[in-house]
C-alpha cells in the first residue's frame, strides 16, 4: 500500500473519467 | 476496529460497526467518486491539459486530486463556527471530530482554509489557482516534464496577470497564493499518511 492514489482506487476512477477523451489518443 | 471516518468526503463520520472493512471502503469510495470525477472534468477544461500525454494527465490527476479538492471544498471548513460540513450537508464541530480521532490534519485544514478565504479571491481566480495546483511539473512519474512545465508557466502567468488586474493595491496576493502550493503539498502528505493507516487497518 505504498501508493495512496492506488490505495483509494483513484487511478481507476481517473482513467474511466478521462477515457472518453483518450480512446483515440496514442500514449 | 475504527468506528469513525472523519473525512468530509463522507456523508457522515459514523461508520456502521456491523459492516465489513471492505464494505466501509466501498461506501467511502462511492461517496468521494463524484467529487473526483468533477476534478477530472475540471482538468479537461484547462486549455492545453488534453494536449499532454495520457500518462501525464493521469499522473497529474493522481498526484493532485486531493489538493484540488482541498481548494474546491475550502468552504466546508467554517473557521468562525469551528465546524466541518460533510457531503450530506450535516455539520460537525471540531471538538466532536477530535473526539472521533481527528488530529493535526484537521487543524492544518482549518489553517489553510482560513488563509485562503482571507485572500477574497473571485471564482475565476480560484479556478485559475486550482489549475496551477493541478499542473505541477514536479509531480512524480511525469514523463514529459517540459510540456507540463510549459503549461504550468502559462497558467502561472495568467494567474499573475488576473490577480494583479483584480487587486492592483494588494501586491502580495500573488506571492501569498504561490506560497499556498507547498502548504497543499504538506496537507497532501499528511492525508496520504492517514489513508495508508486506514487501508492497512480499516
Amino acid at each position: 500500500f505504498s501508493d495512496p492514489a492506488s490505495n483509494l482506487g483513484l487511478e481507476d476512477i481517473i482513467r474511466k473519467a478521462l477515457m472518453g477523451n483518450m480512446e483515440d489518443r496514442p500514449e | 476496529n475504527r468506528m469513525y471516518l472523519v473525512c468530509p468526503m463522507n456523508t457522515s463520520p459514523y461508520v456502521d460497526p456491523q459492516k465489513s472493512g471492505h464494505s466501509i471502503w466501498e461506501d467511502f469510495s462511492m461517496s468521494f467518486t463524484p467529487a473526483v470525477r468533477e476534478v477530472v472534468e475540471f482538468a479537461k477544461r484547462i486549455p492545453g491539459f488534453q494536449d499532454l500525454s495520457q500518462h501525464d494527465q493521469v499522473s497529474l490527476l493522481k498526484a493532485g486530486t486531493f489538493e484540488v479538492l482541498v481548494v474546491r471544498f475550502v468552504s466546508l471548513f467554517d473557521v468562525k463556527e469551528r465546524t466541518v460540513t460533510f457531503l450530506s450537508g450535516k455539520k460537525y464541530s471540531v471538538e466532536a471530530l477530535r473526539s472521533m480521532g481527528a488530529g493535526d490534519l484537521l487543524n492544518s485544514m482549518f489553517d489553510f482554509s482560513e488563509k485562503l478565504l482571507a485572500l477574497n479571491l473571485s471564482e475565476e481566480e480560484m479556478s485559475l489557482f486550482t489549475a496551477v495546483v493541478l499542473v505541477s511539473a514536479d509531480r512524480s512519474g511525469i514523463e514529459n516534464v517540459n510540456s507540463v512545465e510549459a503549461l504550468q508557466e502559462t497558467l502561472i502567468r495568467a494567474l499573475r496577470s488576473l490577480v494583479t488586474k483584480n487587486h492592483p493595491n494588494e501586491a502580495t496576493i500573488f506571492t501569498k497564493l504561490l506560497l499556498k502550493l507547498p502548504d497543499l503539498r504538506s496537507l497532501n502528505n499528511m492525508h496520504s499518511e492517514q489513508l495508508l493507516a486506514f487501508k492497512v487497518h480499516p
